[in-house]
């Protein structure tokens, strides 16, 4: 089963 | 002192609409290159990222960098009372906590403003890397709202499967399962009616449809769309405002569990 994740695990805080 | 002016009220009420569903209130960085919008939605699925740059702008001035957190619940009833037609001018002073709203219609003899409280909105900001994209698809705006609008009747999700054949969008649920594929156009007569694909790599992600039905809502600021995907890294949903900037949106790939 796919889940949904964040888009915070892709970019990062500047 | 902070004002930017554009000719059209209806370019705004565009872009508010394009971004409200997602997002509740959003800060507005204003430098005087333009102004920047970049912001996630409430559960952090996707980010919406607007550039209007400063020479899109009728008239533009932005003597210190200012940075304005609006509620756009707040902000849509103004723009409400624009008409279309209208031009519209924001104003702010340095470190106000205010900022004006004005219309005036084409014969100046209706003038009309509106101060609206600004707030102090603690919104992180995220780096976004370059990324060298296995697939660019370019196609009319309206069709990927039909696509999306239709796909979402059978499921939360849709998959995306990009070759050099065309593009494909799938979504399988209870009902059954629905494909549909747009190859690349030959030669058209329109440059808006296009589907041009640039493909790297074949990609096959998997989105959901509630976020891309919600980024369809610029669909009035563009005649095309522009998709940019690549494995395991969040799709690119672009739009582009004529003359002015584009909005950007991104979203999270559904992985698996």
């Amino acid at each position: 089963k796919k889940v949904q994740g964040s888009i915070r695990n892709y970019f990062t805080s500047k | 002192m902070f004002e930017a002016r554009l000719g059209q009220a209806t370019i705004l009420k565009k872009i508010l609409d394009a971004i409200k569903d997602l997002l509740n209130e959003a800060t507005f960085d204003c430098s005087d290159s333009g102004i920047q919008l970049q912001a996630m939605d409430n559960s952090h699925v996707s980010l919406v990222s607007l550039t209007l740059r400063s020479d899109g702008f009728d008239k533009f001035r932005c003597d210190r960098n200012l940075s304005m957190g609006m509620n756009l619940g707040s902000m849509a009833k103004i723009l409400k009372c624009a008409n279309n037609e209208d031009n519209v001018t924001m104003k702010a002073q340095d470190n106000a906590d205010t900022v004006t709203i004005m219309f005036e219609s084409a014969n100046q003899e209706k003038v009309s403003d509106y101060e609206m409280k600004l707030m102090n909105l603690d919104q992180e900001h995220l780096g976004i890397p370059e990324t060298d994209f296995s697939c660019v698809v370019r196609m009319p705006a309206m069709e990927f709202a039909r696509i999306c609008r239709d796909l979402a009747q059978f499921s939360e999700s849709v998959v995306i499967c990009c070759t050099k054949e065309g593009v494909k969008f799938s979504a399988s649920g209870d009902v059954g399962t629905a494909n549909i594929k747009l190859a690349q156009t030959g030669s058209v007569d329109k440059e808006e009616e296009a589907v041009i694909i640039e493909m790297q790599e074949p990609v096959t992600l998997t989105f959901a449809c509630r976020y891309l039905n919600a980024f369809t809502k610029a669909t009035p600021l563009s005649t095309q769309v522009q998709l940019s995907m690549c494995a395991d890294v969040p799709l690119v949903v672009e739009y582009a405002i004529k003359d002015l900037g584009h909005i950007r949106y991104y979203l999270a790939p559904k992985i698996e569990d």
